[in-house]
């Protein structure tokens, strides 16, 4: 089972 | 004060079309050099990115930075109003409460004119570096379409293994599996049909197929996509616009 990642993880905020 | 020409309604219509289903009200940013828009699905999994050039008008003009905070559900009302191939002008103050939207008929004396409120929105604004990917895909927008459309019915996910020679897209589902194998080639005399596989690194990644049956929405901008990957890391797909770009960034799913 495959759990989805969120961009949150990846991109900061500006 | 922005105003902005387009010599079609057809170009705006088809990016709302692309993106109302992901996110429901963002900020168009109006520079002197164009429109922008960055907006994250509620899920905070799919990332859009905007960019609808100067270029892209006949006429355009913005002096100061203007955002239009826009609900696409109701803007979306209004600009299917239009004829694809009327005139569509938008124009609005600097700090404006409304953006006015005009279609004029070519051929006809027809005028028709709305007027949209805007929203004051909240917009966490998402650093975006250069990301370094390890494969790129062109191939027609269709193609892609059709291949998301029918893996879909298999299965929520949907896998994307690059390897030197191929681009195989699968899912696996509780009924049956399938997948579809692309090689690379070039069409000399329609080059929008060709393939294009570039690869450094072999590339096995999952998505949320729901997502990517959400980025097709944008196929009618642009005859091709290009499919950017990288190990673990989010992907991007781009739309290219005459004088811009649609691009989608989708995180993708890990084993738990």
């Amino acid at each position: 089972k495959k759990k989805q990642a969120s961009l949150m993880a990846f991109f900061g905020k500006k | 004060m922005l105003e902005g020409k387009f010599e079609e309604s057809s170009l705006m219509k088809k990016v709302v079309d692309a993106i109302k289903d992901s996110v429901k009200l963002c900020n168009f940013n109006c520079t002197e050099h164009g429109v922008t828009v960055q907006a994250v699905d509620d899920s905070r999994v799919l990332l859009i990115s905007l960019l609808i050039g100067e270029a892209s008008f006949e006429e355009y003009r913005c002096d100061r930075n203007i955002t239009l905070g826009i609900d696409l559900e109701s803007f979306n009302k209004i600009i299917k109003n239009g004829n694809s191939s009327d005139f569509l002008t938008l124009i609005a103050e600097d700090s404006p409460d409304n953006v006015l939207i005009i279609f004029e008929d070519k051929k006809k004396d027809r005028v028709s004119e709305y007027s949209l409120k805007l929203m004051d929105l909240d917009s966490d604004f998402l650093q975006i570096d250069d990301m370094e990917f390890d494969a790129t895909i062109t191939m027609p927008s269709s193609e892609f379409a059709k291949i998301t459309r029918d893996l879909k019915t298999l299965s929520e996910s949907l896998q994307i293994i690059v390897t030197k020679e191929n681009v195989k897209f699968s899912s696996d589902g509780d009924f049956g599996t399938g997948n579809v194998v692309l090689k690379g080639f070039v069409d000399m005399d329609k080059p929008d049909e060709s393939i294009k596989i570039d690869m450094a690194r072999p590339i096995n990644l999952t998505f949320g197929a729901k997502y990517i049956a959400d980025i097709v929405k944008g196929t009618s901008l642009s005859e091709s996509v290009t499919i950017k990957l990288a190990d673990k890391s989010p992907a991007l797909f781009e739309y290219k616009l005459p004088s811009g770009f649609l691009r989608f960034y989708l995180a993708p799913k890990f084993d738990e």
